[in-house]
């Protein structure tokens, strides 16, 4: 089954 | 202090549709250019990028920055109770404790003025670079809500894959499986219902299905939504505004 990624991996939280 | 008329009711009725699935609280940012509003929903998967451009209200007048902490089910309560076709004004103090909602019946004399409490909201930003995309797809709106639906419903996920002839959208469920392939065509009459694949390299994206149903309740904003995906990266998917943009970016799901 594939894991779902957060965003915050891809974009840094400012 | 912020004044926006808008000519109808109904753009701000269907940015509120489209959003208030996705995230509960945010910040609408306004400043001398539009309305601006960026949020993560809870799981961190999906974010809403809209920006409501100056020349979207009839009247527009913001002197200095202004943020309006908007819960959006109390909003989508107030926002229903004017009619589509009602002149709809937002009006806001400099540092507000509430926004002013009023509606203006166009026929007869009726005016209903609604205020709507604001909050305090701490929201996360996240920067988003301008990315490069490896397939770009412009389709019909509603022709992507009802693959969204219908594959749906075999499956948690739901499968993109692009290649220079096709763009197929696929799900692997417990009983079945499905998928729609669709084909790059041009319609002369209906442009709007011409469905334009670009791609410099294929593409195989699987998505959370029903991130991707909250994405397709921005359908009624325009005639065509823009799917841009690079390989493992977050999918962006955008709806026009007549001046801005209702944007969706889903973090894919990867093989472990």
């Amino acid at each position: 089954t594939p894991i779902q990624n957060d965003l915050t991996e891809f974009y840094n939280i400012i | 202090m912020l004044e926006g008329k808008f000519e109808e009711s109904s753009l701000m009725k269907k940015v509120v549709d489209a959003i208030k699935d996705s995230v509960k609280l945010c910040n609408f940012n306004c400043t001398e250019h539009g309305v601006t509003v960026q949020a993560v929903d809870d799981s961190r998967v999906l974010l809403i990028s809209l920006l409501i451009g100056e020349a979207s209200f009839e009247e527009y007048r913001c002197d200095r920055n202004i943020t309006l902490g908007i819960d959006l089910e109390s909003f989508n309560k107030i926002i229903k109770n004017g009619n589509s076709s009602d002149f709809l004004t937002l009006i806001a103090e400099d540092s507000p404790d509430n926004v002013l909602i009023i509606f203006e019946d166009k026929k007869k004399d009726r005016v209903s003025e609604y205020s709507l409490k604001l909050m305090d909201l701490d929201s996360d930003f996240l920067q988003i670079d301008d990315m490069e995309f490896d397939a770009t797809i412009t389709m019909p709106s509603s022709e992507f809500a009802k693959i969204t639906r219908d594959l749906k419903t075999l499956s948690e996920s739901l499968q993109i894959i692009v290649t220079k002839e096709n763009v197929k959208f696929s799900s692997d469920g417990d009983f079945g499986t499905g998928n729609v392939v669709l084909k790059g065509f041009v319609d002369m009459d209906k442009p709007d219902e011409s469905i334009k694949i670009d791609m410099a390299r294929p593409i195989n994206l699987t998505f959370g299905a029903k991130y991707i149903a909250d994405i397709v309740k921005g359908t009624s904003l325009s005639e065509s939504v823009t799917i841009k995906l690079a390989d493992k990266s977050p999918a962006l998917f955008e709806y026009k505004l007549p001046s801005g943009f209702l944007r969706f970016y889903l973090a894919p799901k990867f093989d472990e």
